[in-house]
């Protein structure tokens, strides 16, 4: 598996010490101290390897810095996996457009479509419940209309029975 | 132009080229301060040579040539440090969407389509109100009719209430009585009729 | 500029979710 980033980081912040080390050999101090190297090589020596492990310990020091601050271990982990599942993506990936308005629209939908359904069912819910309480309503009409008819029967019978009352009465009358 | 390495800043919260420029800066005073140091311990022991041609002008001479040299160096192989980096490490390949922003692959909405989301919530919005309102008004129409179906079923009952009187009385059907009693009027009528025409 | 593009896509990280609580708080209290 290729290197992690924070592999890659560890191996080229090395390399990169390695290589300052090595440009700044001992040779070339001694070349530069020249005067000094001549009156005492020994002590030049040593000067020399103080030299470079103070600076090999600095910058590894602030290495540790940065990564400790900026929890680059973590970071560069996490950064990994990432990449690992983009990886059967070839496209190039959506970037911020810069301008907030649209790109806060995409975050939206998710909601607004769950917001969506949730209206279309109660929606569903309320005109199914309507149509069963206008069923009833329809059905109450009948029943009121029925009554209506019922009672307009029982008048009528009324009313032909005061005709008869009527006639009897002019009977006598007569 | 300045590839501000926005996505690569909103992943890390720095942007790259300022992380890789602060440890620069670490690096070139850290150089700086050893090779004071290196140059003080030298002067330091010639002082313990009196007798030594040496002067501290020449040592801070050999001091600024290594100096420069290591600098020089320290340049060249940072920036290769800085390029390696900045394309492999602290950078978001092209294909990459971060956790934050993968709602972005699943929902590409444009501007036209949002809206014409946003306008089917109103439309649903709009028809579940008319909705609640006819439910209401199919409620408050049951209602009315249970009073009024009471109301009906009263004067029926008043009316039943009417006939089963009639009938305890013995007139069980008024139509029918008034009929037989209208009948029996007429008949007596002619009986009479009769009686007199007899008796005349 | 450093700390603008700082800023800036800090902003881009966070801000899409608090905009979406007051969003989802108002759809939710429209349910209610």
């Amino acid at each position: 598996a290729a290197p992690g980033r924070a592999q890659m980081f560890a191996t080229v912040v090395d390399t990169f010490l390695e290589k300052l080390v090595a440009a700044g050999s001992y040779q070339r101090f001694a070349n530069c101290y020249r005067c000094f190297y001549k009156l005492q090589p020994e002590m030049t020596r040593s000067i020399y390897d103080q030299f470079i492990s103070q600076l090999q310990a600095s910058i590894k020091e602030e290495i540790q810095e940065v990564k400790n601050e900026g929890n680059l271990e973590t970071v560069f982990n996490s950064l990994d996996k990432i990449v690992e599942e983009a990886k059967n993506r070839e496209e190039p990936a959506w970037r911020p457009s810069g301008i907030p308005e649209e790109d806060i629209r995409s975050a939206m939908v998710p909601y607004l479509l769950k917001h969506r359904s949730y209206l279309q069912k109660i929606l569903k819910e309320k005109e199914e419940e309507n149509r069963k309480v206008a069923e009833s309503v329809l059905a109450g009409r009948d029943r009121i209309a029925e009554l209506q008819q019922q009672i307009q029967a029982r008048k009528h019978a009324w009313q032909a029975i005061s005709k008869e009352q009527r006639e009897l009465v002019m009977t006598f009358k007569e | 132009s300045v590839n501000p390495m926005a996505y690569e800043a909103q992943f890390f919260g720095f942007t790259p080229q300022t992380c890789m420029l602060r440890i620069y800066i670490a690096f070139q005073d850290y150089l700086f301060e050893v090779m004071l140091v290196v140059e003080s311990v030298i002067l330091k022991k010639l002082d313990g040579f009196p007798g030594c041609k040496i002067s501290p002008l020449q040592i801070r001479k050999s001091t600024e040539k290594f100096l420069l040299f290591m600098k020089e160096h320290l340049d060249k192989l940072f920036s290769k440090m800085e390029e390696v980096l900045l394309q492999l490490v602290l950078n978001i390949p092209k294909n990459v969407l971060l956790p934050e922003d993968k709602v972005h692959e699943q929902y590409p909405y444009s501007k036209e389509q949002l809206e014409a989301l946003q306008d089917e919530i109103h439309q649903l919005q709009k028809q579940y109100r008319a909705e609640a309102s006819a439910g209401q008004a199919l409620r408050a129409e049951l209602e009315e009719q249970k009073a009024v179906q009471a109301e009906l079923e009263k004067i029926l009952q008043w009316f039943d209430g009417l006939e089963n009187t009639c009938r305890e009385h013995g007139t069980g059907n008024f139509k029918e009585s008034f009929a037989f009693l209208t009948q029996n009027a007429k008949r007596l009528q002619d009986v009479l009729k009769d009686v007199e025409e007899k008796s005349k | 500029f450093d700390e603008l593009i700082v800023e800036t896509t800090t902003k881009r990280k966070q801000w899409p979710k608090k905009i979406l609580m007051h969003a989802i708080q108002t759809m939710k209290a429209e349910q209610e």
